[in-house]
């Protein structure tokens, strides 16, 4: 574990707080997709079914768990708390999930360092995850007014792909055996996706106005 | 590719 890659844990599990705390403070999950949370929450489960069959750390079991019960915990709110779900902006989030779903299986099947159904689920989680904030992108392209916890949090999502990049950069100059050619294609993707997001977020934020992201 | 490599991150 070096310095990059826990900066970058921290990081993602404090865009999970930043958006509990949106929606348990505000009452509110406006301009959230649930699209993109529920498929962050399929890429957690088909990537931790480990828990069951490998033990790597406590930090990486509790990490596991953790981010398995706050997307859960996330999606309960948008689709059955009271005041939450009526706040969601379901007519806005339209992306469909197929079209994410079915290229990634697809892929994982053929692209695969093992063709075993927990490592083809493995892979199906790494390309998910590339994909997934697109919902999210989108409905914000549509959204007039971001609110500042919504944008901090797919902020802090953008830092967190970024920073296990320079994290695959460190253990790729200081672990020999270390090439997994795969993760960091697709990891490079994910945080390409940000780009245009990080333009706009650093440029709101040194004029000091609402981020707004062009249609 | 070593399995043990890629799965030790989240």
């Amino acid at each position: 574990m070096n310095l990059f890659r826990l900066a970058g844990d921290m990081s993602h599990l404090l865009s999970v707080c930043v958006l509990l705390l949106k929606i348990r403070a505000t009452k509110s999950c406006r301009g959230i997709s649930l699209k993109t949370q529920e498929l962050y929450a399929l890429v957690f489960v088909t990537r931790y079914l480990d828990l069951f069959y490998s033990y790597i750390s406590l930090y990486n079991s509790i990490m596991k768990v953790t981010f398995i019960a706050t997307a859960v915990s996330i999606i309960r709110y948008m689709r059955f708390d009271k005041v939450v779900k009526q706040t969601y902006d379901k007519e806005q989030d339209t992306f469909r999930y197929a079209f994410l779903v079915a290229p990634c299986l697809v892929l994982a099947l053929v692209l695969n360092h093992r063709f075993t159904f927990t490592e083809v689920l493995w892979t199906f989680s790494i390309y998910l995850e590339a994909v997934a904030i697109l919902p999210q992108l989108v409905l914000m392209q549509r959204t007039q007014n971001i609110d500042n916890l919504t944008a901090n949090y797919v902020a802090l999502l953008g830092a967190y792909r970024g920073l296990y990049i320079v994290n695959w950069i460190y253990r790729y100059f200081t672990e020999p055996h270390y090439r997994q050619w795969l993760v960091w294609i697709s990891g490079v993707v994910q945080t390409a996706l940000y780009a245009d997001f990080f333009y706009f977020y650093t440029k709101a934020w040194k004029h000091n106005t609402r981020l707004q992201l062009p249609a | 590719v070593s399995k043990g490599a890629t799965h030790d991150e989240l």
